[in-house]
């Protein structure tokens, strides 16, 4: 229903700002329980019952740091694909797949510094079929395509090539350390098409590169550092 | 959710007193997803002196506090604020559906002094 003035001004200060409609309905990520499970709450609680005045304290997470991942940062964000719902592109030639992937990032705030931009490809049960040989992956940039072009229209600029043993598991990939994203200082989207070609075995069955194409799911974790909410209050030399 | 601690003297200390907030009751529960609600807490008592030495009150507090004492229309007592806080993590849906882990520093009183 319409908040409050005390609500609204509550939640700007917070940052927060609750969805237009109703409640999502999206599964939580279990990457984002981790980190919200070994957040400082759980370090002072973990710290305060198991540890008597006898026993050592543990130490306190860094603050204004993710711990698990290694990089400064106060804001995480899980971002689904937002070309999930899109059937992948006819695969030309010899390649197994042919995917866009695209990223909505509008969300970011300018104050915003982006410390961590992962990209993590999880093929779920199609991918323990697909036969355990080198799988040659790519990145691209597809920007400036316009929605419903096929996509070999479009020059792109390749990112990255990875050659993969398998499938099974989920790949991840620092976007950051590919260049161009972290240079631009406010990206709106993101993005990318997926290629991917077998590596020996090129007769793979058409219907396990369609499945692999419809099971794959694609998400970024972006991770921010807004510095105004990391300041100690300093005091001012007397 | 919040009320008052009983008072438990005329001039009750200053100390760190129980505020729970529940995420449910201001309508957040939908898409705040974790945690349900947290112990913000809040100061409340008064540093007089001599109970201001007690408390972790600075060396000018406790000396605005023996002040008050001796004239007390001419300078108030020290005031209780929390002088330690800890940091919580929200977890929730932002507009455009993504799960978010936002991180707040100074969420909840873990102690109180006079200042």
């Amino acid at each position: 229903g319409t908040l409050s003035p005390q609500a609204s001004a509550l939640l700007q200060t917070l940052g927060l700002s609750p969805p237009p409609g109703p409640p999502p309905t999206r599964p939580v990520p279990s990457v984002m329980w981790r980190l919200f499970r070994r957040g400082p709450e759980a370090a002072e609680t973990q710290g305060s019952e198991s540890a008597g005045p006898e026993m050592p304290q543990e130490p306190q997470p860094l603050p204004c740091h993710v711990e698990e991942l290694g990089v400064p940062g106060n804001i995480v964000r899980h971002v689904l694909d937002g070309g999930a719902s899109a059937p992948p592109e006819p695969a030309l030639g010899s390649l197994c797949l042919e995917k866009p992937l695209f990223f909505n990032l509008s969300f970011l705030d300018p104050k915003e510094q982006l410390t961590l931009v992962r990209l993590e490809l999880n093929f779920g049960a199609p991918g323990n079929l697909a036969p355990a040989q080198d799988w040659e992956l790519s990145l691209s940039y597809a920007q400036g395509r316009l929605w419903g072009q096929p996509l070999y229209w479009h020059h792109r600029e390749v990112l990255l090539r990875r050659t993969v043993p398998t499938l099974h598991d989920p790949l991840y990939f620092d976007m950051l350390a590919l260049g161009r994203l972290g240079n631009s200082t406010f990206p709106q989207n993101l993005s990318l098409v997926l290629e991917m070609l077998p590596g020996r075995d090129s007769d793979l069955p058409r219907g396990l590169c369609t499945k692999l194409g419809h099971s794959l799911e694609a998400s970024l974790l972006v991770v921010t550092l807004d510095p105004q909410l990391c300041q100690p209050t300093s005091r001012k030399r007397r | 959710a919040t009320y008052l601690a009983p008072l438990d003297s005329p001039d009750p200390p200053c100390k760190a007193r129980r505020l729970y907030i529940n995420f449910r009751e201001v309508g957040w529960h939908n898409w705040i997803i974790a945690p349900r609600g947290f112990m913000a807490n809040y100061c409340q008592g008064h540093c007089f002196f001599p109970t201001a030495t007690k408390i972790s009150s600075l060396n000018h507090a406790v000396m605005q506090s023996l002040m008050h004492s001796v004239a007390p229309a001419t300078t108030p007592p020290p005031c209780c604020v929390p002088v330690k806080l800890s940091p919580i993590s929200v977890l929730f849906y932002d507009n455009s559906d993504n799960v978010v882990l936002r991180h707040y520093e100074d969420m909840v009183v873990d102690e109180c002094g006079c200042r």
